[in-house]
């Protein structure tokens, strides 16, 4: 489902030139549940843009489903990543003047499915209900916690029922409680056929995955599977 | 050193009334290594954000080296602020445009002491360097990593050579080995004479602090001694 040929990210500018990803090939099946790991500035956030569209390759191929992400132009680009891709950011990205509610709403007003208002102001209070923020869901980014600014970035990436969900530290800035709780959502959501790749640095959380890669310098030094707990 | 006495937070607007922090007392030693911790909205960043003097109390008293936070006015608190506390937020605040350097080299702009420009660029590095990051110095923050950011932070807070470490968060985005090299810096400087509150999440980090203070509701529900790890 997810297939990178010996990708390379390097960025460059006047004064920098740093390899963030450097030959990785990895291929992710349908309903794997993986676990991303490396240190700080291994290149974990970079692979995660690049599989989510949301970044290019300076060499190798992506193949999304089978198809070339390369030679798709923006309009398609953006099609796949609003049909089949929620995408958590390690700095939420939420929309600082805009509430909780209408934050999640957003990837709903660019879906194809023709939703009513109505409908997609409950399928995003559903959402933010099912991360613990029912009661929060009129508050903007700023009257919010960090673990609920979090909270809201990964109901927002659930809301458009995506095939793939690129989580990338969804679980930072949340106490072990509220980490299970999501946990827990993911699992269930991976049994109904979500594929899932998380970005995690805590070895607990990485656990409850069947699958770990762990980058180190922009390299894939191990990749195993194992038995969820 | 820092005394809260019957301290309430209460945000309010036209439609939202939050009490963040409801009566919490409590005392914080000179040369204590104290964690902070709860679930996601029990209140942790409001408290640090009184206890840095970026934010006003509803009801109580806090008393910060003895003098009444509450009776100064806006240029005592900064002063305060710029000569005795480092505060590392838990979305760390960058400047955006401005590079690692000049994050940090900031407070000491700022600084009563007389730094000459060359010492003020010689302490920057040197804080950079002490939280590995030496080769990212002249990076904007969208050029580095997550966990490269909030080391950015730390490194900020700490080139003042403070009295007080307030840090939210500070290893919530780091792997478990930048993680460990973190906390060994604070303890060395908690060995030469800084006091340290930090909120964390995670019970490994808490372990090598010497008190563990939780919340919950905006209200302190524990509060222990241990031997540090
Ligand atoms: N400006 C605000 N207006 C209204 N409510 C607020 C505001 N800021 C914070 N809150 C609320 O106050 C409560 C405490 O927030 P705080 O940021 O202190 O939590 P926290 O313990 O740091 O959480 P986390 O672990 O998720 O970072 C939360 O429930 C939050 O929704
Ligand atoms: N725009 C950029 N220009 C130059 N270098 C960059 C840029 N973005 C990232 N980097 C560098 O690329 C490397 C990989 O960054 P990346 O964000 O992928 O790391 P990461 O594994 O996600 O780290 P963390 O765990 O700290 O979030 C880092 O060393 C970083 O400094
Ligand atoms: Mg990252
Ligand atoms: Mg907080």
């Amino acid at each position: 489902i997810l297939e990178l040929n010996d990708i390379t990210r390097v960025y460059r500018s006047e004064s920098i030139a740093v390899k963030a990803v450097d030959s990785v090939s990895m291929t992710i099946s349908e309903k794997e549940f993986v676990a991303l790991m490396g240190s700080s500035g291994s290149g974990k956030s970079t692979l995660m843009n690049i599989l989510g569209c949301l970044d290019k390759l300076t060499s190798g191929t992506y193949l999304l489903m089978g198809e070339d992400v390369g030679k798709m132009n923006k309009n398609q680009l953006s099609g796949i990543r609003n049909r089949m891709i929620g995408f958590v950011f390690q700095n939420f990205h939420l929309l600082p003047r805009t509430t909780a509610l209408e934050n999640v709403e957003l990837p709903l007003l660019y879906s194809r499915e023709k939703l009513s208002w109505k409908e997609i102001r409950e399928r995003a209070k559903e959402s933010l209900k099912i991360v613990g923020l029912g009661d929060r869901i009129n508050h903007t980014p700023n009257q919010l916690s960090g673990g609920q600014q979090q909270r809201v970035a990964i109901a927002r990436a659930l809301v458009t029922k995506p095939k793939i969900l690129l989580a990338d530290e969804p679980t930072g800035n949340l106490d072990s409680k509220t980490t299970l709780e999501i946990i827990d959502i993911f699992q269930k959501l991976n049994d109904d056929g979500l594929t899932i790749l998380m970005v995690t640095h805590e070895p607990d959380v990485a656990n409850f995955t069947g699958r770990q890669i762990v980058l180190s310098d922009g390299k894939i030094i191990s990749d195993k599977k194992n038995k969820p707990v």
